[in-house]
């Protein structure tokens, strides 16, 4: 079973074509292993993305070193699948 | 397993055999309303079930609605699950449900891609395409939602076999697409198609494989402002609405846009809530509430499509 262990989805919300740019070009990264959950379509509109824990780091960086702003929509998302999972256990028990 | 769909719990999100189970007990339950029609099978040889809800005739006009062809929008399965017993608990004392299936029946796939669901379930929470395998390529599955004749292979899907976006080696080599492809054209008299995803909250119509407009767009988009309005009146979910090429991107090959080619003319698309925060991870306390407002919408498309039927 694919764990997440560490992943996060941060949500980015590029505020000009160059900073979508930016993003754009870390979706063809396929070494990164990102998961766009929400793609890339335009300026002022939220792109969510999970990152999985190795790509973390490297990734927080490119958006930090271009001025790319992002929030942590879900800090650990192996707690959320957790949690779901305890949640289907209890209610067939 | 629950006695009966009075004790299901609605507000928990099931396995697939819990949700072909809670199939088999609503159609026990209601022999006079609710059918189910197997109309195909999965890559991995799973049926492909469709509850048809009918007051009796034949090839009436009829309303399609389908949840879970991305297998991980998990609130979308359990939104149908709420939905089928919504029609059961309603068709009689509801007035606009009622009227509406004296004149149409509803279809309703709850699990349009078993394969993808049972391995979200075991083996990876977060895939959505697909389980077919890839001559030449090492990655599984296709995306069933650029899988469709309509545009098929253009600009908004990928054809890299590992691409969450990826067609797939030709229109309609999904078993789970060509179900519905040869239901909708054996049928042929289904006057609105709605295929409901998550997550993002807005109400899509074709196109999106092309910026043209749909020439009932003026209509499509009426119809739109006003389920909108009556999803957001249960509790303030807020919704945008629109083209899928204008309101999010260019995505070639999607399901509505083969409907509305197909003469579909109510065709359209839910991207139901996360409210922000959660993603494809939404809550099980959600659910309910999810469902109720959406289905809210969903009425009024299936009323405005029973008094402009065509």
């Amino acid at each position: 079973t694919e764990t997440f262990v560490g992943h996060q989805v941060l949500r980015i919300t590029p505020t000009s074509d160059e900073e979508l740019q930016v993003v754009q070009e870390l979706q063809d990264l396929e070494e990164l292993q990102l998961d766009f959950w929400l793609e890339p379509r335009g300026p002022g509109y939220p792109v969510d993305v999970r990152v999985p824990f190795p790509s973390l780091q490297s990734f927080k960086a490119h958006l930090e070193a271009n001025g790319v702003s992002y929030s942590i929509m879900i800090e650990d998302v192996q707690a959320l699948v957790d949690n779901e999972q305890t949640e289907l256990l209890r209610s067939r028990r | 397993l629950p006695l009966s769909t009075n004790t299901f719990d609605y507000a928990t999100y099931h396995t697939l055999d819990e949700i072909y189970s809670f199939m088999d007990l609503l159609v026990a339950e209601n022999p006079n309303l609710v059918s189910k029609v197997e109309i195909g099978r999965s890559t991995e040889n799973r049926p492909l079930y469709v509850l048809k809800f009918s007051k009796g005739g034949t090839n009436r006009p009829a309303v399609w609605i389908d949840t879970g062809i991305h297998s991980r929008e998990w609130v979308t399965q359990a939104s149908g699950v709420w939905f089928a017993k919504k029609i059961v608990v309603d068709h009689e004392n509801d007035e606009g449900l009622a009227s509406i299936l004296d004149q149409m029946d509803i279809f309703l796939e709850i699990v349009t891609n078993p394969d993808g669901f049972a391995f979200t379930q075991t083996q990876n929470r977060m895939w959505r395409k697909t389980r077919s395998k890839q001559s030449g390529s090492v990655c599984i599955g296709v995306d069933p939602n650029r899988n469709w004749d309509a545009g098929f292979g253009g600009p908004g899907a990928s054809r890299n076999p590992c691409s969450e976006t990826y067609h797939g080696p030709y229109a309609n080599s999904e078993p789970e697409v060509k179900a519905i492809v040869d239901f909708v054209k054996s049928h042929g008299n289904i006057k609105a198609f709605i295929s409901i995803h998550s997550y993002s909250q807005l109400l899509l119509y074709p196109y999106g494989y092309t910026r043209t407009p749909v020439p009932d767009q003026k209509e499509l988009h009426q119809i739109s402002e006003k389920a909108v309005t009556a999803l957001s009146s249960l509790y303030g979910t807020n919704y945008k609405y629109g083209s899928i090429f204008t309101t999010i991107y260019q995505a070639s090959g999607s399901t509505v846009d083969w409907t509305y080619n197909q003469g579909i003319k109510y065709s359209f698309t839910f991207e139901l809530r996360d409210t922000g925060r959660y993603g494809f991870l939404l809550p099980a306390k959600q659910i309910v509430p999810t469902a109720q407002e959406t289905w809210l919408a969903l009425k009024t498309i299936m009323l405005y499509t029973r008094d402009h039927l065509y």
